[in-house]
């Protein structure tokens, strides 16, 4: 059965998505066959990738009970190994359905089962909204393992907190008993920049080894490449932030015995 | 009565909650009365400007009918004509509490009307989070103008298209017939950067003369500020950060006829 990661962090703009489609990439790039899904109505991940938003190609429908998530994955012809599940406007609206139905924190958990059963992937990447609203929730409840992006600046670290509190209750309400942190990843890490280095200093002294090895540098050709619909490894596959991503990728396969 | 503005963006990270507390600051120091209210429940306002995250100091009482909003003012110590109401973590419940009432969409905006009407203020500016939840779609049914805080990077673009839509609907449904785009503000601008100018071409050609003419500048003293609990003008008030939101708070008091 496929390993889930959540990337989620209600923080905005900290690397969640950018970390979604790289590693995403990296892993299929390393054999580890990934299937990448975008929860995010905004469709970064989406539109990053080069796909297009078309309507009716995300979980929009499965989580109200229409249709499977199976026939929702599409390949991403960039890379061998690498598939996807789109996102749409239409997901925005999923928050209010979500709140009303039964078992509302499981619908995604549900709907992810024969997924992660069918043998065909070893990952499964969830791209979350900026906020802890009932997708990130619903990721959470679906995942085993949380990965949380977390940009080098002191306003981010502020809401560390919040989602590890988030991650405890899941857990001893008995939501998802499985779910544990999976590491914590530094992104937009600039050496020039004290508060880098401080902000740093400060995620390693309290985590420790939950801080994974590899830091993804501030590096404007990462900001560029999903305005090509690529990722950093097609737009500049010698880059900083390339490398900076299949290291990453490599301590996944490593620690979680990916593949 | 006082000229409300929300400074709204789905997508995170933008700058929204750096330009509320600089451009506040800027306008009580040019003798605006200005109250600056922390919608998001990270509350990176409320640390932002050193001020703490007291339970039962925010909206979130009288938004569930308990309390007025007039009662949850203080003083920003550092700048006279400055106040705050400030966020709580229980503000993520107020979502959920929100879509169970009548009214849904009009609760901030009745809670706000006797601090409109109070004669205090010349200006409120409501900070809020990275998603169109009830919380944002509360401050837009509340303000007379939307300032959208929009990051020159390619993703950031993608998203304004729906932020716009939104307010076309809250105006056309008669949620805010007064509702208007007050303007954009170009933030986190990289002179070095072609990406930079690329989108702040594209920005300019679409919406003219909607655009701010100041631009924020990409500069580490503004995000080092919040580290200390201050705004832009207490910790660096002659850098590029400070001159910028300086001269927004003109293009504001020019445009709107604030004071
Ligand atoms: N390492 C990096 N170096 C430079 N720019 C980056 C880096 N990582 C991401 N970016 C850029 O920073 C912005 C924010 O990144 P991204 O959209 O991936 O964050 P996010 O957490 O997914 O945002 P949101 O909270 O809106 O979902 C984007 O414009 C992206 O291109
Ligand atoms: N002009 C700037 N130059 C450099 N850094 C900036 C600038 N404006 C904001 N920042 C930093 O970028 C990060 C994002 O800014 P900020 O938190 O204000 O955005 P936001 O849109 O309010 O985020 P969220 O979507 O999470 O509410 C913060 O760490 C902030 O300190
Ligand atoms: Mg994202
Ligand atoms: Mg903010």
């Amino acid at each position: 059965s496929a390993t889930v990661f959540t990337i989620a962090n209600q923080k905005g703009g900290v690397g969640k998505t950018t970390t979604a489609i790289n590693v995403s990439f990296a892993l299929a790039e390393k054999k580890v066959r990934t299937l990448l899904i975008d929860l995010d109505p905004q469709a970064n991940a989406t539109s990053g990738l080069g796909l297009e938003k078309t309507e009716g190609g995300s979980l929009y429908g499965p989580l109200c009970g229409e249709g499977t998530a199976l026939e929702k994955v599409q390949p991403v012809g960039a890379q061998n190994g690498l598939f996807m599940i789109t996102s749409e406007v239409d997901m925005a609206a999923i928050e209010i359905e979500l709140v009303q139905q039964e078992n509302y924190l499981g619908q995604l958990r549900e709907v992810l089962a024969p997924v992660r059963e069918s043998g065909e992937f070893d990952a499964i990447i969830l791209d979350c909204p900026p906020a802890l609203g009932m997708l990130s929730m619903n990721s959470l409840a679906a995942a085993d393992y949380l990965l949380i992006a977390l940009q080098c600046e002191y306003l981010a670290m502020e809401g560390l907190g919040q989602i590890l509190k988030v991650l405890e209750k899941l857990r001893s309400a008995g939501v998802n008993g499985k779910l544990q942190l999976g590491g914590i990843l530094m992104t937009m890490f600039d050496p020039r920049n004290n508060l880098s280095h401080q902000v740093v200093g400060e995620v390693r002294n309290h985590f420790d080894d939950m801080v994974f090895r590899s830091m993804i540098p501030r590096s404007i050709r990462l900001s560029e490449a999903p305005s090509f619909g690529q990722s950093i490894f097609e737009y500049d596959s010698t880059s900083k932030g390339a490398n900076a991503y299949r290291y990453l990728a490599e301590e996944l396969i490593e620690r979680f015995s990916l593949g």
